[in-house]
This record gives structure tokens, C-alpha cells and sequence, in this order.
């Protein structure tokens, strides 16, 4: 199926450490 | 160990590959040599270390865009996937640059990434951000005029996400009519 994100699910990785 | 462990887990992948690109007005050069393909991502990893590493859009000088497109997909009307399409297209205010840009800006690429339009996602193209003294713009770009139904369903989620006030409205002009005509003068095929 077609992959699709909330945007309250996108935004609980915005501050990862992963990500910085 | 937290660390480790960190690496190991796997990323989160996106239904699409997407390119940032980046447009600087330099006069001199022709429009093409302007245009920067920044780089690609597909995980929603690291569409956020790309959005926290580059400028908000707001920091940009005036001339500047920021696209985001379906990797493949370059950001002009002249690519074939955009040639028969059109925009959802959001004028701001000079205030609304420090209010709303970055807000609306960053809300447009969520929708993007997480496929926000359901089965019509297949429709977007990409989004693009110009900087611009006069006012700037959100434009919200899909393949294919005439699918009417796909460009309406897109348009009144992508409203809503953008959380627009129902009296807003908010028009799709297509690019065979903006490619003749200055925007301002472009007519709307659709509203929301």
C-alpha cells in the first residue's frame, strides 16, 4: 500500500537526535 | 549503547524519492544556471536533517525559491510531467513572511512527504516557495489539469491542512496560462 504520514507523526521526529 | 542503538533502527521510508532544489537570481546568468538541485531524500529521516540544516524560508533573500519536487521531476513548466498541469497557487502578504511563511511552507512539505492527497497523490508534481519583495508565494504544482476531480480533492485538503479560513479562497491556475500571461493576470481554472 501506498506509504502516507500524518503530520503529527512526521513532526515527532523533527527534533530526533538522529536527525540533527 | 543509545547510540547504537539509534543506527540501527531502520529509517522510516517515504512513498517517493523528493529533490530540493534551490533558485538564486543572478541576472547575469541565464535562468537555468540559477537553479541548483540541492539533493534527494526518501526517508522521513532525513527530509528533517535537510529541513534543519537549510535556511528557513523566511532568512532567504528576495529572488530566491526553494522547490521541492518527485525526484525526476524537474521544477519548471517545461518538464513533461508538469507541462499539461497547473497550481494550487497561495499569495502572502510582505507581514506574512514573518506570521505564516515558514508555517505554511513547512505544512505544504508535510503534506507532500506523508502523501497527504490519498489516491490523487499521484497527482502532485511539487511545491515551490519564491521569495519576492512584492509578496511571496506557495504554489502547490499537480500533473494534470484536466483531472479535475484529483486537482479539487487535492485543493480543498491542501487548504484545510494549511488551516485557511473557510472564506479564503484559494485558486489553481494552469501553467499553458501562466506561461502567457503575468500571474497576476492568470485566471483561475478552479477554486476552493
Amino acid at each position: 500500500g501506498k506509504r502516507q504520514y500524518d503530520r503529527d507523526f512526521l513532526l515527532g521526529f523533527q527534533f530526533m537526535p538522529a536527525c540533527v | 549503547d543509545v547510540v547504537i542503538a539509534t543506527e540501527n533502527v531502520e529509517k522510516h521510508p517515504l512513498q517517493s524519492r523528493w529533490a530540493l532544489w534551490f533558485f538564486k537570481n543572478v541576472r547575469s546568468q541565464p535562468w537555468q544556471c540559477n537553479l541548483r538541485l540541492v539533493t534527494t531524500f526518501n526517508t522521513v529521516e532525513d527530509f528533517w536533517a535537510l529541513y534543519t540544516h537549510v535556511q528557513l524560508a523566511s532568512k532567504l533573500s528576495s529572488g530566491c525559491d526553494y522547490s521541492i519536487f518527485k525526484d525526476g521531476i524537474e521544477p519548471m513548466w517545461e518538464d513533461s510531467r508538469n507541462k499539461r498541469g497547473g497550481r494550487w497557487l497561495i499569495t502572502l502578504s510582505k507581514q506574512q513572511r514573518h506570521s505564516d511563511l515558514d508555517t505554511l511552507w513547512l505544512e505544504t512539505l508535510l503534506c507532500l512527504i506523508g502523501e497527504a492527497f490519498d489516491e490523487h497523490s499521484e497527482e502532485v508534481c511539487g511545491a515551490v516557495i519564491n521569495i519576492r519583495a512584492k509578496g511571496d508565494k506557495i504554489a502547490l504544482w499537480t500533473r494534470e489539469t484536466e483531472n479535475r476531480e484529483a486537482v479539487t480533492h487535492i485543493g480543498r485538503v491542501y487548504k484545510e491542512r494549511l488551516g485557511l479560513s473557510s472564506k479564503a479562497v484559494i485558486g489553481y491556475q494552469a501553467h499553458a496560462d501562466t506561461a502567457t500571461k503575468s500571474s497576476s493576470l492568470t485566471k483561475n481554472k478552479f477554486v476552493v
